[in-house]
């Protein structure tokens, strides 16, 4: 149970963790990623012989990231993908009105889902031929 | 495990075969285009809140009003019905719901305290909401309204993905709720898309009128669409293209003192002398006090209600299939199996010609596009001043002044060829009995 002490259990509310809110582009990739927006081995990796100065340089005009972001293309898609489906400019920017949004209160299931086209095919061929197969 | 089913030497089984299919074919799907799937091929659901599942927050009626609530609002849009269930084994259960924080009830996703995300749901059925969030009953203060967010996660259970739609539940970030949000017209097809639309006889369909006076002394005539399917009711917006929110409602609830069962007809007689409605069931009638809700007790000659069919309407014989009133001839028109029974309520006699069948009376328009008999309800309608004759899933709309001054050459009392009730009546569902208020 949650620990309280006092008879009407208000002192039980104060000993609630808070979630990490999303504050730079490391915790937006993370975000990016548990929802689906970068996909599993898809982690941005900074391109071979690119140095992480060089790759923010391209990237910062226009853009009002701190130089110390280090976007690479795959984060920049991602970054926008989430931009576009929540409706706001898509800058391909970690700006402080993406961080808002991020930050807001959200259900835990992904945005992006993978398409199991192909697999659904093989399920259901399988399925005709067992006819036992329950579906749920 | 995926990994490794997939890496597996010995020859693949069917399962390590699919999940090697799996990964082989995964590919993004673009998030707003996809429309979900058919998470149950079922249409009777079992929920539970879990007992370990509790929240520490909220009272357990608490959790379980607004989780039947939840699932009542998906029931009331589509042909899904929802009964909670305490007693079957864990494994019959279709919809586990629970609370908890951090590492919770046995899930892979950990919670993440107060703020940011708040539950999540699996497609196999279980939703898990993150006790550390503070979560409201709805009309209480500020917080995250738990029906708001249990209709969300029970939407991903039934199938549905997030949708990027301002209005749609779906949306996957929380908005705080507008005084009563409800399900909406494009999350309705988007579930219905999955499941179908809610089909399904009706025992009566009928325009209620009712009077008003305005502050100027001004009397103004009001009517309420209403169809009934045995014991439940649904008022009808048809402004709205919906049912009011909250329907159906038990028949006893809102016409007091006609049968639980529910009514075979209704007729509204109403000219310069007569301003009576009556509601039929079997062999018997009642007369309905429109002023104050409520059946009549008795006639004016002191006979109690309910009274026989065939003494209140000479020649006529209960029980009906359906009937109405026509005001151009005066007259009611009973309807028995293929026969229709043309009652004078001004001579209080069943006309010379009675009864006729119905092809006669009433000829379809395209030959051979006819309900032909064993009609559901007979429905003449405000909005469209019109009838329209209701057998199953099926209606015929009858030939109206303004369509026979357009095409002279229609019949008159013509029917015109047979449209699908979910097209024209929309989102009428029923929900489980269990729900009802």
């Amino acid at each position: 149970e949650k620990v309280f002490h006092s008879r009407d259990h208000s002192d039980a509310m104060n000993d609630i963790r808070q979630a990490e809110l999303i504050t730079d582009t490391d915790t937006a990739q993370r975000f990016l990623s548990k929802y689906g927006f970068i996909r599993d081995g898809d982690d941005p990796q900074i391109p071979a012989g690119q140095t992480e100065v060089s790759l923010s340089l391209d990237l910062q005009e226009g853009g009002s990231v701190s130089r110390s972001s280090s976007p690479d293309l795959r984060f920049i898609s991602a970054l926008k993908e989430f931009q576009r489906v929540s409706g706001l400019p898509v800058s391909g920017v970690f700006d402080d009105v993406t961080k808002a949004a991020m930050n807001k209160p959200r259900c835990g299931v992904p945005d992006q889902d993978e398409e199991l086209e192909s697999a659904e095919q093989e399920l259901n061929e399988t399925a005709e031929s067992n006819s036992t197969t329950t579906h749920n | 495990h995926t990994h490794a089913a997939a890496n597996n030497t010995e020859p693949p089984g069917r399962k390590q075969r699919h999940l090697a299919a799996l990964l082989r074919s995964r590919r993004r799907r673009d998030a707003s285009e996809w429309k979900g799937h058919m998470a149950f091929s079922k249409s009777l659901l079992k929920w539970r809140l879990m007992g370990e599942g509790y929240s520490s927050q909220l009272s357990i009626d608490e959790q379980k009003y607004i989780f039947r609530l939840a699932f009542r609002m998906w029931s009331e849009v589509s042909p899904l019905q929802f009964v909670e269930d305490v007693d079957s084994p864990l494994e019959d259960i279709d919809i586990r719901l629970g609370f908890g924080t951090g590492r919770h009830l046995g899930c892979s996703q950990r919670f993440d305290g107060a703020g940011r995300e708040f539950a999540h749901a699996w497609f196999l059925g279980d939703i898990h909401f993150d006790d550390d969030e503070h979560f409201t009953v709805p009309n209480t203060g500020s917080g995250i309204s738990l029906l708001k967010v249990a209709v969300h996660e029970i939407g991903h259970v039934l199938g549905l993905p997030h949708i990027y739609r301002s209005g749609s539940i779906m949306q996957p970030s929380y908005l705080p709720q507008d005084a009563g949000f409800e399900i909406d017209w494009m999350d309705r097809k988007s579930i219905q898309s999955l499941y179908g639309e809610c089909k399904g006889r009706f025992s009566t369909v009928f325009d209620w009128i009712r009077k008003e006076q305005t502050a100027y002394g001004e009397v103004v005539v009001r009517f309420n669409t209403y169809f009934m399917r045995d014991g439940w009711y649904w008022l009808y917006e048809n402004r709205n293209n919906r049912t009011r929110y909250g329907d159906p409602v038990a028949v006893q609830v809102g016409w007091h003192g006609l049968p639980s069962s529910g009514v075979d007809a209704y007729v509204h007689v109403w000219n310069r002398k007569t301003d009576a409605v009556y509601f039929f069931k079997g062999v018997q009638y009642w007369r309905y006090d429109s002023e104050n809700d409520q059946v009549f007790t008795e006639d004016s000659d002191g006979r109690s209600y309910p009274r026989l069919i065939s003494e209140g309407f000479p020649g006529v014989s209960g029980p009906v299939d359906t009937a109405y009133y026509d005001r151009r001839d005066a007259h009611i028109y009973f309807f028995k199996g293929s026969q229709v029974f043309r009652f004078d309520v001004r001579m209080h006699r069943l006309a010379s010609s009675s009864p006729q069948k119905i092809t006669e009376v009433f000829p379809a328009v395209v030959p051979g596009n006819h309900p032909l008999g064993n009609l559901d309800a007979a429905y003449f309608s405000y909005s469209h001043n019109t009838v329209f004759l209701l057998k199953g899933s099926w209606f015929w709309r009858m030939v109206s002044g303004r369509d026979r001054r357009r095409s002279a050459s229609l019949p008159p009392n013509g029917l015109m060829p047979r449209r699908e009730v979910e097209q024209q009546w929309f989102d009428i569902c029923d929900v489980h009995s269990s729900s009802l208020r």
